[in-house]
């Protein structure tokens, strides 16, 4: 997260970090329910197999390991079949973890919107990660408050790509508030009138974060995709 | 290259690019970066000029977003042809060797669009400094020159009839951005190769048509897709499955789109299921919490908070058609609710059914990060 701040342990208790040995880290995750997370597509690129991958939740330092983590193995894999690597478009994924986790105070799933519930342009919500901050990869979950941006506005952005309606773009102008690779699946998460969180986006893509073109980040849009999520769960829930 | 130097194999060159090892030292591979694709040279070799190490690489680097933009201006006809030639500079296939752009080149492109840059506040790229190009026509150097009829804009880009580049995310985007207007003139969705909805216009690309996925706002591009028979029902991707099939908890579709929506709570919140092509009532003998449960988790509704057996005073129960729990489930096997039904068409003792309460399981609450008074 460029321009961010460290947070605080328990702050964001559905962030996940999905990792994959020896590497460690790799991208992020969003727990939305006991034995489910989400993460994008593209964090698979290589790694297909769910034997090679491990969620951890519950921590805030990833080099030290806290009393409230908790490990999963991953399950299985739900990559969408319409992911388009080219484009980055349909970039999400469900995650079944191998067993369910303990909610705490310090692991608990996100909300999901309901299906064609949008957040509003220049709403400010939240982005975590413990993506690069700009000139080192940090230990400590960083958090940023970023403002969702329309569509058409994006669009201006990224004249060589087309931002589809299974994205949603957040951010500034200037980029000083930004994701950045290794943040990738992490949540774009806004607080509603009754002071729950939903998840609305899912850290997938944008310009080299660190480079001088600026502009906001593009994040996988949840809200596209929630019939799909929870069809997903049903199917593989009853071993459709 | 184990080591610092390469093998013998490497031509002996002394340094390697991260990727040859001492078994392939061959550098040339095609070129794939989109902007570069209609060079009169079909490979490249990395490190490139600006020192990336890959095409990946070089496909997110500033550069490759920058080059593209500049060509808009018409500042220089042969830039994007000068900008390919240090993107993904050529291969020799002879030599494996890379061959540069010739000085000129470099010194003609940054004469005339360094200053275009700086309008917009940018400079030009520092590692394409022109002094480490070969003068042209110097003994035993090659380098490379573009031919009178090279294409002056790439693959990503519309050529306006006037012959400027624009990009193409500027065709038909509702804005002349054409000196002469023509990236807004022939803007249908048949010119642009696509499909267009009937309901809203909207332009898809053909292999949408018929793929399982609605794309058009009206899912005109999911209709008449397949034919089946009176006593076929049609799956998501169009397959054909006897409708006896249809919500019987095993999977028939090859997406298993047969199983999907098999159960949903009417206005009342009276539990209905869809099974045979055909809407059911839920008999309310035998039914026992786990039922609730079961019917909550796979509609994505969470818990059940509360479950009633309510007589049915509804006009059309009379001829309601009713399914009937199978006393012989047992808990252990995972199966949907519309597996652990059956007898139908049975009369309903009890002539109840059941009415159903699900809540969201508790989300998005944070209880660590509450205020503690200080």
């Amino acid at each position: 997260i460029l321009g961010g701040r460290t947070s605080r342990p328990g702050r964001w208790p559905w962030q996940c970090s999905l990792q994959s040995d020896p590497s460690g880290h790799i991208c992020g995750c969003v727990l939305i329910g006991r034995k489910w997370a989400l993460t994008v597509a593209h964090c698979f690129e290589g790694r297909e197999s769910a034997d090679v991958w491990k969620v951890v939740l519950g921590i805030n330092n990833l080099d030290h390991p806290s009393p409230y983590m908790q490990t999963r193995q991953v399950k299985s894999i739900i990559v969408h079949s319409r992911y388009n690597r080219a484009v980055v478009d349909y970039d999400i994924s469900v995650v079944e973890l191998e067993s369910e986790v303990e909610v705490t105070s310090y692991v608990r799933p996100i909300c999901l919107p309901n299906h064609g519930q949008l957040p509003k342009p220049d709403k400010y919500c939240h982005i975590t990660g413990w993506g690069h901050v700009g000139n080192r990869m940090p230990f400590k979950l960083q958090e940023g408050e970023v403002r969702i941006i329309s569509v058409s506005q994006c669009q201006s952005y990224f004249d060589m790509k087309t931002i589809t309606s299974r994205m949603l773009c957040a951010g500034y102008e200037a980029g000083t508030i930004d994701s950045c690779m290794g943040d990738s699946g992490g949540p774009l998460v806004c607080e509603e009138d009754d002071g729950r969180w939903s998840l609305y986006g899912l850290t997938s893509w944008g310009s080299v974060c660190f480079s001088k073109f600026l502009g906001p980040g593009v994040y996988a849009n949840v809200t596209h995709f929630t019939e799909w999520i929870k069809r997903q769960i049903y199917l593989r829930t009853f071993h459709l | 290259c184990i080591s610092t130097s390469c093998l013998s194999g490497c031509h002996g060159n002394t340094t390697c690019d991260l990727r040859d090892t001492g078994s392939n030292c061959s550098g040339c591979e095609p070129i794939s970066l989109e902007i570069c694709m209609n060079l009169p040279y079909n490979f490249t070799r990395f490190p490139n000029y600006l020192g990336h190490h890959s095409q990946k690489e070089t496909s997110v680097s500033w550069e490759s977003s920058l080059f593209p933009a500049l060509v808009q201006t018409s500042c220089y006809k042969y830039l994007m042809f000068f900008a390919c030639t240090v993107l993904v500079p050529m291969c020799d296939p002879l030599t494996q060797q890379r061959v540069p752009p010739c000085r000129s080149l470099c010194l003609s492109s940054k004469e005339r669009c360094e200053s275009v840059l700086g309008i917009v506040g940018l400079q030009w790229p520092e590692d394409t400094n022109c002094t480490q190009f070969p003068e042209e026509g110097q003994t035993n150097t090659s380098c490379l020159l573009p031919d009178p009829d090279v294409n002056e804009c790439s693959p990503s880009h519309f050529k306006c009839r006037s012959g400027r580049c624009v990009l193409s995310s500027k065709l038909c985007d509702g804005q002349t951005d054409c000196d002469d207007d023509s990236d807004e003139e022939t803007c249908g969705c048949v010119e642009r190769g696509l499909w267009e909805c009937p309901g809203d216009k909207t332009c898809i690309n053909h292999n949408m048509i018929c793929d399982g996925f609605p794309d058009c706002s009206l899912k005109e591009d999911e209709h008449n897709c397949s034919v089946c028979s009176s006593h076929e029902l049609e799956c998501s991707n169009h397959e054909c499955v006897h409708r006896s099939l249809w919500c019987d908890s095993r999977k028939h579709c090859s997406d298993s789109s047969d199983e999907w929506n098999c159960v949903s709570l009417s206005e009342g919140g009276l539990v209905v299921v869809y099974k045979s092509g055909m809407e059911y009532q839920v008999c309310a003998d035998g039914w026992s919490s786990n039922h609730s449960s079961i019917t909550c988790t796979q509609m994505g509704l969470g818990s059940p908070v509360s479950t009633e057996m309510v007589q049915d005073r509804s006009l059309s129960a009379v001829r309601r058609r009713w399914l009937h729990i199978n006393p012989h489930w047992s808990e252990h096997n995972i199966i949907p609710l519309q597996g652990m039904l059956g007898k139908r068409g049975q009369s309903c003792q009890s002539h109840k059914t059941i009415s159903l309460l699900c809540t969201k399981d508790e989300c998005g609450r944070r209880p660590a990060a509450r205020m503690v008074k200080r």
